[in-house]
């Protein structure tokens, strides 16, 4: 099954 | 902070849409409007609202506040709102309490409460400007009924779009399904229409149980907006009445 990413993956911790 | 909101069942809407994802949020208030942004436990889904100041009829906040509130206990005063009421929220300076005070727009009934604030320190994302790839705007009801159909049958849906259409499909064990929709326009109930802005295609996958979770705005808008891109989270977008909106973000499954 493919693998659940995160949001950290993606967005900037501001 | 005073804003006076005609239908106190906007924000009660928004709350049941939002409150099996998120639990303590920070609503923050400024002179543009009041804004919300919370992330679920896992990471993996963001809701972004933003009820702009002209959202609401008067609106007034001299000084920049975070409200942090548990949205269960705002679902619970909430509730003591009748269908038709005009909501007030207030709060002052440094606030222990946010004040809202519920009106019937035809009784002279008015009810009031106070929910006591919370220190919620909250991590902000910051969210990149994107043009996506696909932009895909369907009945609301629609993506509703897709998501839990197709989670009879899977954990994940694959949302594909090309030219061709927008096609939702999910493989599990009992067997596999899919539902594709191609633009449609309704010139008698423009709310049927789909439509579909392509710039590249786009295939990703994603957790239904999340999308049917967004699904619980649907009550909110009769359309809803769905963006992607390649390798970047879902946009799903419920607009509101003056360019206010309810947004969620989900991250994309990738890979084996």
């Amino acid at each position: 099954a493919p693998f659940q990413k995160d949001l950290y993956n993606f967005f900037i911790k501001s | 902070l005073e804003a006076r909101l005609e239908q106190a069942n906007l924000l009660k809407k928004v709350v049941d849409a939002i409150k099996d994802l998120v639990q303590d949020c920070n609503f923050d208030c400024n002179d543009s409007g009041i804004a919300l942004q919370a992330m679920d436990n896992s990471h993996v889904a963001l809701v972004s609202m933003m009820l702009k100041s002209e959202s609401f009829s008067p609106f007034r906040c001299d000084r920049n506040i975070a409200l942090g509130i548990n949205l269960t206990s705002l679902q619970k005063v909430l509730r003591c709102a009748n269908s038709e009421d005009i909501l007030t929220l207030k709060a002052e300076d440094a606030p222990d309490v946010v004040n809202l005070v519920f009106e019937s727009a035809d009784s002279d009934r008015l009810s009031e409460y106070d929910i006591k604030l919370m220190d919620i320190d909250q991590e902000h994302l910051g969210i990149p400007e994107t043009e996506y790839a696909a932009n895909i705007s369907m009945p609301s009801a629609e993506f509703q009924k897709i998501c839990r159909d197709l989670m009879a049958l899977s954990e994940s849906v694959a949302i594909e779009c090309t030219k061709e259409g927008v096609k939702f499909s999910c493989n599990g064990d009992i067997g596999s399904g899919s539902v594709t929709l191609r633009s449609h326009t309704n010139v008698d109930k423009p709310e049927n229409n789909v439509e579909i802005d392509l710039t590249e295609p786009v295939a990703l996958t994603f957790s239904l149980k999340y999308l049917v979770n967004f699904c619980k705005a649907s009550g909110l808008s009769g359309q809803v907006k769905l963006c992607l891109s390649n390798e970047v989270p879902l946009l799903v977008e419920y607009g509101l009445a003056s360019n206010s909106y309810l947004r969620f973000y989900l991250a994309p499954k990738i890979g084996d």
